[in-house]
Parts: C-alpha cells; structure tokens; sequence
C-alpha cells in the first residue's frame, strides 16, 4: 500500500515509530523525525541494544553508533565508539549541521559533541556491568578474537597473536536481542 | 539496534541508525550501522532502507545502498530488500541480518535471512492508513 508520510523502522520499537510520527505531524521535517524517533529508542534503551547500559564491550563500557542521512541533499553525520555521550544521534546530526565532515569516532567524537552541548554521562548501569561481569567469569564468552593465544574461545586475554593463521569466523548461535 | 526511515508528504527521505553494537566487542569495533549505504541509506530520488543484525558480514555488503539503488531501477521494495539479503547468503548463508525498504511512493517492505530461532522479522510501521504504529512480520528467505 502506498501511503505518505510513512514511518518504517526494524524491530518492534513502538514508542520509537509514534515519537518520529508526531514529530512530523507537529510540522517537523523527515529528519526532525528519524531524529526524534531514534533519540527516543535511545532514552528507553529500546531492546538493550540502543542507547546507554547495554553491550558492554571487553573492557565493560558501553560505546555507541549512529548516522543520519538527508534524501534530499546527501548530507550524512555519523559517529562511531562515541564514549560518555547518551545521545547519539544528536550527535550525529551535530556532525552533518556543524561541520564539513561526514563521520567522527571515538575519544574525539566525545570531545566534539561535549563541545557542542552535550551532556557527559556515565554510559554504564548495573545491567550492563552484570553483563560484563558474567561475561568474564564464562572466561570470556562468546569471543570475537581469532588467531590468538591463549585461545580465545576458551581464556580471557591478554592475547597475543598465533604466528599462523588458521582459525576462520565461525557460525555462532544468534540471540535476536544482541544486534547492529 | 534501530534503522529508521522517514518520507514526508512531499516525498522527502531521511533515514537514521542508532546502536550499541555488539556485547564484548573488541574496544574500538564499530559496526554498519553509521556507515552510510549500510546501516542505512537515503535518497529522496528513490527511497530509503534500513539495514540491522550482524554488523560486521553486513557493513561488506552495503545492503541498504543496494536496495535503495534496486529501487530506483523500479524493483518494489520487498524484493529489493530480499535481493539485498540474498546478496549477503550467497557468501554467508548462516548470517544474522534483515532489513526494512520503502520507496518515494510509501510502498515498503522487509526481508530475512532465516535461521534457527529467527523465521520472522518483526518491524513497525505509521502510515495515515494506519493511524498507529503498526507491528508488522515478515518471513525470512
């Protein structure tokens, strides 16, 4: 059925889809509203894996990305291992309206965007160091180090590398939850 | 993960991604969904998708670049999501991915890549026909 405005997202994120269509029935523009829509998934931590407190990395913290893009001009602002920042698509949108760039990552993206207004915030919460700690006490599984020592599929690190390479990406049970 | 698209009234695409990627990644890892063209993609020319699942097979396939160039092409949008996904099986049948497509008309669709506990994928959809957000599934291929 071809019916505008449209709103589409992944995932069942209800209280996403009504935040970007009421931006838009309140005179927003698309962008306004896959703004709105997203920074709201990243408020409720839709599914655990948006926003602050979830997928803990192997050092326990939790870093997000983010992008938006204009249909109408090409512009894009992304930012990549953004750390301490909750709201990332703002600070993707940061990125397309205040710079010439396209894409920041990292330490440096949190510089910006503290520089641009945002607040700095512990990422963290109990669930994800939950996470984090039943992680390293399941030595460190699942594991996405290869051609390592010791083996990673079955020790924690520090790892070192094989001097061959032998191990290739294997298939890993899916969890419907844990996604990009 | 959530990929986001918009068309207003007028025709306009925006498209959006927001995530926190993958539980015990390597520090430093970034995923497909801020890169452009695979996350997502927009043009109002065409349309917009969306892409989500596992990040690193997918962000070497630019699926949301492709099903948005198919659907300039004139392809409907949920054949040029599973032409995007089948792009991805032929070379990694066991990867963990799906995505959502709409074109400048407001027609959508969604694909999958089917595994072993994940058959369907469910996605959301607002439209004046609709009138509220809608959850909607779609098969996997």
């Amino acid at each position: 059925s071809a019916v505008l405005p449209l709103v589409i997202n992944t995932w069942p994120f209800q209280d996403a889809t009504a935040t970007a269509w009421s931006t838009l029935s309140s005179g927003g523009s698309a962008l306004d509203a896959v703004e709105k829509g997203c920074a709201q998934c990243e408020i409720l931590q839709c599914d655990g894996s948006v926003g602050y407190g979830g997928s803990p990395d192997e050092m326990g913290e939790t870093t997000l990305d983010a992008m938006i893009m204009n249909g109408d001009t090409m512009e894009v602002g992304a930012v990549g291992d953004l750390r301490r920042i909750k709201n990332a698509i703002g600070v993707a949108r940061a990125v397309m309206e205040r710079t010439k760039h396209t894409f920041l990552v990292g330490e440096s993206a949190s510089v910006f965007a503290e520089n641009m207004g945002f607040p700095v915030e512990d990422l963290s919460t109990n669930h994800s160091l939950d996470i984090f700690t039943k992680w390293l006490k399941d030595s460190c599984q699942p594991n996405y180090r290869q051609n390592v020592s010791p083996d990673p599929s079955k020790s924690c690190g520090p790892y070192k590398p094989h001097t061959m390479l032998q191990q290739r990406r294997r298939h890993q049970l899916i969890d419907i939850h844990a996604h990009d | 993960t959530i990929g986001m698209i918009v068309i207003n009234q007028a025709g306009q695409v925006a498209a959006g991604t927001s995530t926190n990627g993958a539980s015990h990644k390597i520090p430093g890892r970034v995923g497909d969904s801020p890169i452009a063209g695979a996350g997502a993609y927009a043009d109002s020319t065409a349309g917009g998708a969306a892409a989500t699942g596992d990040g690193d097979i997918m962000m070497r396939f630019l699926p949301s670049y492709l099903a948005v160039e198919q659907m300039r092409a004139g392809v409907d949008p949920p054949t040029a999501c599973r032409t995007a996904i089948t792009r991805i099986k032929k070379h990694f049948p066991h990867f963990f991915g799906a995505i959502v497509c709409a074109n400048t008309t407001g027609s959508y669709g969604a694909a999958c890549n089917k595994l072993p506990g994940f058959s369907q994928f469910p996605f959301m959809v607002f439209n004046q026909k609709s009138n509220v957000p809608v959850k909607e599934m779609v098969d996997c291929v």
